[in-house]
C-alpha cells in the first residue's frame, strides 16, 4: 500500500516557523530602505514535494515594522515592534523557499507594506499623532532643520541625509512634528563642510558609516527642536535590493540635502 | 420503473461510527498572532 502522503504542515509547526524565520531574515537582509520587519503571523504554508528530501515551500506571512532602521546592526530579536498606537506598519509577504536535505533557502520574495488606517489608530488612541507623508512640507523642514542643527553642533563627520524613514504630525495638545531619518557620514569634518559643503561626499562603501536620527520639533506654543543621532560605526553594507515597496514614500538621493 | 427505495431508519445509523473521543483538528492555518492584529 503506497505510503500515505505526509499530513499538511500546520502554520505553527516548528518546520513552518523555521521556514518563516529564514524568509524574514532574507527580506530584512535584502532591503536597504525603511525599517526591519518582524514576523507577526504565518498566514498560510504550502509544501510541494519535489522528490526525496526536496520540497518547494510557499509561505504567506504577516510582518510588522520594528523600530530598528534597516541599516541598524541591532539583531532583529532585540528590535521592538512598533505598537498599534504608534501607527503600526504591516508587511504582507509571499515567499517561495526550497528545502533540500533539511537546508532551507529562499528562492523569491514579494512584499507590500501599508500603514494601519488612521481610524483604527484613533479608535485606540484618539490624540495619537498619525503618520504623515514623507514629502510633507513640514516634515521636510523639520528634517532639514534637524540635520543642519546637528551638523553645526557636531565635532565629528558632516552627515548627509540618506532617507526619511517615517514622520508623524501631532496637533493636540501641542503642534509638533516627529521625524526619523537615516544619515551617512561624509569625507568632511563639520568645519570643512562650512567652507565647501558641495565637496562633502558619502564615504565609499568600504568605509561607510551609517546612522539614524530622531527629531522632534514643537511648533506651537513655542518653537523647540530636539535632535538625536546615533552612528553605527563601520559595517558591511547591505545589498541594494529594495524588497519592501513602501507606499507613498519618496527617498532623497543619498547625500542630497533637504531644502 | 425505478422507485426510490426508502432506507430503513435503522440502517442510517450503520454509517461508520466516529471513534470515541474524536476531536476535529483545529484549522492549522493561519497561525497564531505573535504581536497584534492590524
Amino acid at each position: 500500500v503506497p505510503a500515505a502522503p505526509p499530513a499538511p504542515l500546520g502554520c505553527d509547526d516548528p518546520e513552518s516557523v523555521a521556514a518563516a524565520e529564514a524568509a524574514v531574515n532574507y527580506i530584512n537582509g535584502h532591503s536597504d530602505h525603511g525599517y526591519k520587519f518582524a514576523l507577526n503571523r504565518i498566514k498560510d504554508i504550502r509544501v510541494v514535494p519535489q522528490g526525496p528530501n526536496n520540497a518547494i515551500i510557499f509561505l504567506e506571512l504577516d510582518l510588522l515594522e520594528t523600530k530598528c532602521a534597516i541599516l541598524s546592526p541591532t539583531p532583529l530579536a532585540n528590535c521592538t515592534v512598533r505598537s498599534f498606537a504608534e501607527h503600526a506598519v504591516e508587511g504582507d509577504c509571499d515567499v517561495k523557499l526550497q528545502k533540500v536535505d533539511g537546508i532551507i533557502s529562499v528562492l523569491a520574495s514579494k512584499c507590500h507594506s501599508h500603514a494601519d488606517s488612521s481610524e483604527d489608530v484613533h479608535k485606540v488612541c484618539p490624540d495619537c499623532p498619525l503618520l504623515a507623508s514623507l514629502n510633507n512640507t513640514e516634515v521636510l523642514e523639520v528634517v532639514s532643520a534637524a540635520l543642519n542643527y546637528y551638523n553645526r553642533k557636531t565635532i565629528d563627520s558632516y552627515l548627509r541625509l540618506l532617507e526619511i524613514g517615517r514622520a508623524k504630525i501631532q496637533y493636540h495638545p501641542v503642534h509638533a512634528v516627529f521625524a526619523e531619518f537615516a544619515v551617512g557620514a561624509t569625507n568632511c569634518s563639520a568645519e570643512q563642510a562650512k567652507a565647501n559643503v558641495g565637496a562633502c561626499q558619502l564615504l565609499p562603501e568600504d568605509q561607510s558609516n551609517f546612522g539614524f536620527c530622531t527629531a522632534v520639533m514643537v511648533k506651537h506654543p513655542s518653537q523647540d527642536l530636539q535632535v538625536d543621532c546615533q552612528l553605527y560605526g563601520h559595517q558591511v553594507p547591505a545589498p541594494h535590493i529594495p524588497l519592501l515597496s513602501r507606499p507613498g514614500v519618496t527617498y532623497a538621493h543619498p547625500g542630497q540635502d533637504t531644502s | 420503473s425505478l422507485t426510490k427505495g426508502a432506507v430503513p431508519v435503522a440502517a442510517q445509523h450503520d454509517r461508520v461510527p466516529r471513534p470515541v473521543g474524536f476531536v476535529p483538528l483545529p484549522p492549522s492555518c493561519p497561525g497564531k498572532i505573535l504581536h497584534f492584529d492590524i
